[in-house]
């Protein structure tokens, strides 16, 4: 799975997911990509999510809107709302990933797996690769 | 003003402890290209919907990645995509399921959300609404690779179990 969040100069969020889903699914199974708010979700009043990993999992929590409700209603930082929501992701079992911006202009990712490529670029010419 | 881009690829190896060098390079090369696509946009001033559809464009054409061109396998042996985009500034929301025929799914997903009433179209349905739509078609082979084919093969032969992620290269 592949995907992107950014934050624009004009202070807009924007979130894109992409993926050829598990290697062998069967019965038409679709995961957590195309669920808005599950894999994906976007809101200039909280930040923008894309995720990750075990799609079932990621389903049943609704975990890119949670995390970004936790950011909206209860102000939570966007690591503190991701580390709350994989908290209970990690209880049940899931793994994953997810990276995040915020209108603005912050950015985060957090993963419970041993690896997540991921990337980031911002104005002030950060730029940042890692595999691990 | 102030800009950021965040991206992820995923290669279907979450699991494993390491890479070879090539590997590694690879995987690192094909983020870079993405962020370039993506800040590309958003040092012009564009929309952080264009730069996250620009970035994920990037993943899906290469091969490496599990998306687009380079997606793993059904058990039937097919490839079937799903993408998702979404807009913070109106919530508007696009999606596919299922999709076998575009070439860029995320494309496909946005064009959903501008271009339909709907929020998430699936299959047949979704490959007839991209051609309604003009977006490029390709040949179902064009996103079949042989390492996604050996890799659905070793699936089989192990017969592990339906949600086993470390094998399933997801």
């Amino acid at each position: 799975t592949v995907g992107a969040v950014a934050t624009d100069a004009q202070g807009h969020v924007a979130a894109a997911t992409s993926t050829g889903g598990l290697t062998g699914k069967r019965w038409g199974r679709i995961g957590d990509t195309p669920l808005i708010g599950a894999g994906t979700y976007a809101d200039d009043r909280a930040c923008a999510v894309s995720a990750t990993g075990a799609g079932e999992y990621f389903i049943r929590i609704g975990v890119a809107h949670e995390i970004a409700a936790r950011v909206r209603l209860q102000k939570e930082a966007l690591e503190q709302a991701a580390a709350t929501v994989f908290s209970e992701l990690t209880e049940m079992g899931g793994v994953g990933g997810v990276i995040l911006c915020a209108p603005d202009g912050q950015h985060a990712w957090l993963f419970n797996t041993p690896a997540m490529y991921r990337g980031s670029a911002s104005a002030d010419g950060a730029r940042r690769i890692a595999i691990y | 003003g102030t800009w950021t881009l965040a991206i992820h690829g995923g290669a279907g190896s979450m699991s494993r402890q390491n890479l070879s060098a090539a590997e590694d390079a690879i995987a690192r090369a094909g983020l870079a290209a993405a962020l370039d696509a993506g800040v590309a946009i958003l040092e012009q001033g564009g929309s952080a919907l264009d730069a996250v559809e620009a970035a994920v464009k990037v993943l899906e054409d290469d091969p490496h990645f599990n998306a687009g061109r380079g997606s793993v396998f059904t058990y039937e042996g097919r490839n079937e995509m799903d993408a998702a985009i979404m807009d913070g500034a109106t919530r508007a929301a696009g999606s596919v399921a299922q999709s076998t025929r575009t070439r860029n799914p995320v494309t496909l997903a946005r064009a959903v959300m501008t271009a339909s009433p709907h929020v998430l179209l699936s299959g047949e349905g979704a490959d007839a609404f991209s051609v309604e739509q003009h977006l490029e078609q390709v040949d179902p082979a064009w996103f079949a690779t042989p390492e996604r084919l050996r890799q659905l093969e070793e699936l089989k032969n192990r017969r592990s179990g339906h949600f086993d992620i470390d094998m399933k290269y997801g």
